[in-house]
């Protein structure tokens, strides 16, 4: 049975979706079945991932707002040799759908249906969630098993964790018992930012053993990939940002 | 006549806070009058002017669901070497906001109407956005004289362009028949990753003259300082991000 991970948080640009495209293909590579989702309407992990954006017909917007099967809509990546890694693509048909899913019946749990069908057919399941805790984040929260949480060793980081905890325990209360935290990845550690050191005291004093134990560090070959449509490991395999990312995913193969 | 500024642009982590802070400060020491405006529920802009939110009482919250005054709301920075800078605070309570306003009357138009009060109390008014494109910013956008886009200097920042653009057509077809760009500001410029330069040279093509000449380079001194609380004519005057707000500053006081 596949294991869903959400990657979530509010506070715009952490890393939400270089974590989704990497980890997907880093999990793909070490011979692991995956699924990507992108519930963003800006498709960053969609076109990280290699896609054109312009040449795909149907989305996530098409599962969650008109019920297609995912079957239907899921594509391989263009990288064969990531081996098993499919992705729900996302486009900007999706803009309109948290306004069109206000009024819809089980507006919050079309995700965790949608994907109960072909749950079995994959190890891990990773959705890339909008910078916001709307709809979208929340259809996304309900269908997971785990929350990964990115946050930038910088000071604004640190902000908005209380407001996304209060998200997370309330879809835990009232639309997905079973959600836990599966981890908080520190992102885009910069040794010679002196503040970079004590955000990581305070993330680790609050999360404890909840946070990762790969950071990763800001490097510049990470933010060049989705430039060429191709995961780190593909773009820049010796770089620093693969070898985090390779780590990370060591460490969700290993115990979630 | 006070001229209100929205920063926007709903790609996450691309320095809207930042440029808010940074510039009003810019313009205060400049002699202007400024009002800065945080409408993101994390509350950023508020904390990287030296606020305290815990101590906080009244926010944006009160203003624009329960109509409060902006008079009775907004407070003096800190600092005063900064001159005449005020703020309107952004709180957690700031979180429900969009909920409770999808349904209330003139739903766009209540930052527009709170605003024309004290409109002439200020040269500047400076608005930061959340990362999206809900009624927080709509009500932003309808209020609006110019909007300012910060756009990263990276290759996922050009994703979501074409949506924002579109929005901002809309709200200018139906809410605010006189909103113009005022202008596109480059910002984390880093010289060292090989994309940067494509990255510019496609939002000058695509932006013309309406891109600031002012490109805000990625500067390690700016990311510190909103962990003191304070802005970067304040935390390091000499420092590259302190150079490339105050051109800012100028190039907005000379033709918005
Ligand atoms: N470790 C890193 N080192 C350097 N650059 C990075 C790193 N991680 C991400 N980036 C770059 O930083 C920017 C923000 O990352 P990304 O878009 O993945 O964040 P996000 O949380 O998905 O943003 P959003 O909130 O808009 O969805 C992107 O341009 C990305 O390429
Ligand atoms: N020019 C810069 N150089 C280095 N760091 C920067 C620069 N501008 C902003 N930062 C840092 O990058 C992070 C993102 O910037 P900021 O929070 O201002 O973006 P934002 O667009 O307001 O994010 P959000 O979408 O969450 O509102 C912050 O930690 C900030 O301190
Ligand atoms: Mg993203
Ligand atoms: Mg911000």
């Amino acid at each position: 049975m596949g294991r869903i991970f959400a990657v979530v948080n509010q506070k715009g640009g952490v890393g939400k979706s270089t974590t989704a495209v990497n980890l997907a293909a880093c999990l793909g590579a070490a011979g692991k079945s995956v699924l990507m989702v992108d519930t963003d309407p800006q498709g960053n992990a969609t076109s990280g991932m290699g896609f054109d954006k312009s040449e795909i017909k149907k989305c996530i917007y098409n599962v969650l707002v008109e019920g297609l099967p995912v079957a239907e809509v899921a594509l391989p990546t263009p990288h064969p040799e990531l081996g098993t890694v499919f992705i729900v693509p996302a486009t900007i048909q999706l803009a309109g759908a948290e306004v069109e899913l206000v009024s819809m019946m089980s507006r919050e749990y079309r995700m965790k249906t949608a994907l109960e069908e072909i749950r079995d057919q994959f190890d891990f399941i990773i959705l890339d969630c909008p910078p916001s805790l709307g709809l979208l984040t929340i259809n996304a929260l309900t269908a997971a098993d785990g929350v990964i949480v990115p946050i930038q060793c910088e000071y604004y980081a640190l902000e908005g964790l209380s407001q996304l905890l209060d998200t997370i325990n309330l879809v835990k209360k009232h639309l997905n018992k079973n959600l836990e935290i599966a981890g908080v990845l520190l992102t885009m550690y910069d040794a010679r930012t002196n503040l970079a050191q004590q955000v990581i005291d305070e993330v680790r004093g609050y999360f404890a053993d909840r946070v990762y134990r790969t950071i990763i560090p800001r490097n510049i070959r990470l933010s060049e990939a989705p430039g060429y449509g191709r995961p780190i490991n593909l773009y820049d395999p010796s770089s620093k940002g693969a070898e985090a990312y390779d780590s990370l995913c060591q460490e969700v193969i290993k115990h979630g």
